[in-house]
């Protein structure tokens, strides 16, 4: 598994929640 | 038919989510230690009214329209709440992490659904560990099933909202 550390700053959870949505559009 | 999600993409929701709650156990010492901003008030775990304002905002909670504020070029968090952010969530023992589940949806049982509302409700979720207390497990059940009554009663299908909603449903039942 890569290393995660550069996207795991303060917004993670929001920026995790945000993709989970937008990734529907994609289905 | 047509807003329920594929059960690829339910799949794919639930290894990201669980990725996402290891992350953050791995990481929670770390933003529990981050320095606060001076405006960051959290209120305490009883408050309820105060942590639907915190994080909705006091324009959500008081329903006041959102007006454009051309002149303020930051972003006032009280207006429009804090956001879950890491370390925020962080400092968060279980027993508040469940109150404010409790609280929000408490609140969503009365009202729309916003953005800002799911953004906590995942935060939130991600923030449960597991195994699940009964309380905890009662509330989810109870976030899910409002989730579904207020997808019901979309018929304008307003996508990013199903969308939102479709997510909840799924990380929960999940």
């Amino acid at each position: 598994q890569s290393d995660d550390s550069d996207v795991w700053d303060d917004t993670a959870l929001i920026k995790a929640y945000d993709k989970a949505v937008a990734s529907f559009k994609n289905a | 038919e047509g807003y329920s999600p594929t059960l690829k993409w339910q799949q794919q929701q639930v290894a990201s989510f669980s990725a996402v709650r290891q992350s953050l156990n791995k990481r929670r010492n770390h933003w529990q230690s981050q320095h606060l901003d001076s405006n960051v008030a959290m209120p305490t775990s009883e408050d309820e009214e105060g942590w639907k304002k915190f994080c909705l905002g006091e324009r959500i909670y008081s329903e006041l329209d959102v007006v454009s504020d051309n002149e303020n070029l930051g972003i006032d968090y009280i207006k429009v709440g804090f956001p879950p952010f890491l370390s925020i969530v962080s400092r968060m023992n279980q027993a508040t992490v469940t109150s404010v589940l409790e609280y929000l949806i408490n609140w969503f049982e009365k009202k729309n659904f916003t953005p800002e509302l799911g953004r906590w409700l995942y935060a939130l979720l991600a923030c449960l560990e597991k195994p699940l207390l009964p309380e905890a497990h009662s509330l989810i059940r109870q976030l899910a099933r409002r989730c579904s009554e207020v997808r019901a009663q979309e018929e304008n299908k307003n996508e990013e909202q199903i969308l939102a909603l479709n997510l909840i449903i799924c990380l929960v039942s999940r």
